[in-house]
């Protein structure tokens, strides 16, 4: 399963 | 995305978009400081490198444009537009803002999660949004009285990072791997510099009266 991206926030 | 989350991103949006009203309405810019909008700037250009490498979504890349575009887009009023620039407040806002830029791009040399550009650049932008209030901090102390969208634009300013502490708090209870702890202390640092300023915004919102700083 891809890993949630480190930077999602603004 | 929770709510906390993208009320956060809305009140960042209206601060800004009450910061473009104020100027575009009232062609002044007085009380606002140039060193803070030439901070965040640097801020974006720094944290949005991953435009064009990452995607995560619609909604992100938007925002990010926005916030690219709309901050350059202020700093660009401050300086060439004529009577915009004629109401700076130029010798109120004299921070050394230099340093803030030099110490935290040392800082994120050596605290970062990955030593990449990338990664460098990112930490150095949580770092420098963190600071880059004090220069408009320092300004409203200096000139005392603040006008209404100056306050409010300070004040959503402030909202925003408060709500991103809640989404940070929501996201740690419902979320199996969260740690990101170089955002979270950034971010409780930069919602404590606010501090102050809210205290003395809400006894002027509950006396209803004009915001006044202490000097």
């Amino acid at each position: 399963k891809e890993q949630p991206h480190a930077h999602d926030e603004l | 995305m929770n709510a906390f989350r993208l009320a956060g991103d809305i009140t960042h949006l209206i601060s800004i978009l009450v910061l473009l009203l104020k100027i575009y309405a009232t062609k002044s810019c007085s009380g606002i400081s140039l060193k803070t909008q030439e901070l965040y700037a640097v801020v974006f250009l720094a944290r949005y490198l991953d435009l064009f490498t990452d995607f995560i979504s619609v909604y992100n890349s938007v925002m990010k444009v926005v916030f690219i575009l709309s901050s350059v887009a202020i700093v660009w009023c401050m300086r060439r537009h004529r009577a915009v620039k004629r109401s700076y407040d130029k010798e109120l806002d004299t921070f050394r803002h230099y340093y803030l830029v030099g110490a935290c791009f040392v800082f994120a040399l050596l605290v970062h999660e990955k030593f990449t550009f990338q990664e460098v650049f990112w930490a150095f932008s949580i770092y420098l949004e963190a600071v880059a209030i004090i220069p408009q901090l320092v300004l409203l102390q200096r000139s005392g009285n603040v006008d209404n969208l100056t306050g409010q634009y300070v004040f959503f300013l402030g909202a925003y990072r408060a709500l991103y502490i809640l989404n940070w708090i929501y996201r740690y209870f419902t979320e199996a791997k969260f740690s990101r702890w170089i955002a979270c202390i950034s971010g409780l640092v930069q919602t404590a510099l606010y501090a102050d300023f809210f205290y003395y915004y809400f006894l002027s919102w509950k006396n209803n009266a004009k915001l006044n700083l202490p000097a």
